[in-house]
Formats: C-alpha cells, sequence, structure tokens
C-alpha cells in the first residue's frame, strides 16, 4: 500500500459518502445519472467476485463491501424510495447503458490478461469479469457526465461528488507509477490503459471545475 | 486456489 493508493481509496470512497449524503439528508437525487449508478453497481459486482475465495487484508474486503454496499443502496434509493425517486429526471437520463456494456464485454473476452479462450474455467470467467469491469468503469461516467451538460445548473454536491469520481483514478494511476518502479514486474497494461482513459474522459470537467472554483461561479458544462 | 486476476487493488 502506498499513498497514492491510500488517497485515491480515500478519494474514491468520499465520492460515494457525498452521493449518500446528499441522497440521504436532502431526499434528492436531483442531476445525478442513475443509469452511470447501475453501471458502478455493475462493476462493483463484477469486480469482487473474488471477495468470498481470495483474502488478501480486512482493509481490502471492507473497502469491497463498503463500495458493492453503497452503490447498490444508490440505485434502491434512487430507483424505490419514494421521496428520493421523485427528483431523479429520467428525460435528462437518456444514455443507453448497453451500448457501453456490451462492447466492454466483447473487448474483455478478446483482450484479458489470460488471452487463452481454450480453457473455459472460473478462473477465466473471472478473468474475464474483472477486465469487463475494468473497462466498464472506464466509461460508467459518462452517463453521468452528458446528463451533466444537460441540467443547467449542477449543485455543489453533484459537482464534488463528479470531481472525487476523477480524482481518485487519477491518483490510482500515480500509485500504479509508484508500484512500476518499486515493485519487480508490475505491469498491468490492460489497468493502466483503461485507467487513463477513464482519467481523460474528466478532462473536460476537471477544467470546468476548476474554472468555476478559481472564478468562484456556478460549474456549468457546455451543451 | 484459483488464480486470481485481480491484484491486491480494489
Amino acid at each position: 500500500m502506498n499513498i497514492f493508493r491510500l488517497a485515491g481509496d480515500m478519494t474514491h470512497l468520499l465520492s460515494v459518502l457525498v452521493l449518500l449524503l446528499k441522497i440521504h439528508t436532502i431526499k434528492s437525487c436531483a442531476g445525478i445519472s442513475l443509469k452511470t449508478q447501475e453501471l458502478y453497481a455493475v462493476v462493483f459486482a463484477t469486480r469482487y467476485l473474488d471477495i468470498f475465495t481470495s483474502y488478501i487484508s480486512p482493509y481490502n474486503t471492507m473497502m469491497k463491501l463498503i463500495f458493492l454496499g453503497s452503490s447498490f443502496s444508490i440505485v434502491w434509493y434512487m430507483r424505490y424510495h419514494k421521496i428520493v425517486r421523485r427528483s431523479y429526471d429520467k428525460d435528462q437520463d437518456t444514455f443507453r447503458p448497453y451500448i457501453l456494456m456490451l462492447p466492454c464485454l466483447i473487448l474483455a473476452l478478446l483482450i484479458n490478461e489470460k488471452f487463452t479462450f481454450k480453457e473455459i474455467s472460473t478462473s477465466f470467467f473471472l478473468f474475464v469479469m474483472w477486465t469487463f469491469s475494468l473497462y466498464l468503469e472506464a466509461v460508467a461516467i459518462l452517463p453521468q457526465l452528458v446528463m451533466l451538460q444537460r441540467t443547467r445548473n449542477i449543485d455543489n454536491l453533484t459537482g464534488q461528488y463528479v470531481f472525487l469520481l476523477g480524482a481518485y483514478r487519477a491518483l490510482y494511476i500515480l500509485n500504479w507509477i509508484y508500484r512500476y518502479f518499486t515493485e519487480e514486474h508490475f505491469v498491468h497494461w490492460i489497468t493502466w490503459i483503461s485507467g487513463l482513459v477513464q482519467t481523460l474522459l474528466y478532462a473536460d470537467f476537471f477544467y470546468y471545475y476548476f474554472q468555476s472554483w478559481k472564478n468562484n461561479v456556478k460549474l456549468q458544462l457546455p451543451a | 486456489p484459483l488464480q486470481q486476476p485481480m491484484h491486491d487493488e480494489l
């Protein structure tokens, strides 16, 4: 564990807590994309399939449970909570998740660390699901970014949520650089490239977020 | 045990 990865995990945790805080306290999910939340639930469900078979550390298991629990409860709130669901603007959240999930699944079958299609085994299934979750996580924010461009006034908590979500993966990139130079044979091209793509997708959001912070004006993304 | 793709990261 290094400082970049710990900071990344804490930033990721904070992003989830900010969103849960918004939804749980003011009972509103205005401006939040349910599609992105559902994609994140799929990301964690496919990423942590091994939560009961492979034990790494109490920290690792605890964080996995927190991410699984929070992502599914956010989806539950937005779908079924009688007050929260009223503030969900489904007309603005029109991104079709399947146009993201299918290519990620096909890509995971073609490009993963195993490359051997012949041994259809449990570990191959785990590899494909894990790789799928990496690719899906890289693009899961797209429905949310599209929705931000449509909703004119982005409230602070939503802006902070997206900012923290992007920052966590940027910190992970620093973690990968650090581990590459400090650990033998630490090479994970698939993780690195999808993590880089993921962070680059936030580039314009980061720019406008920084501008709004610097000029102390309301965050607005150009349509 | 199953060979784990997911290294120790979340």
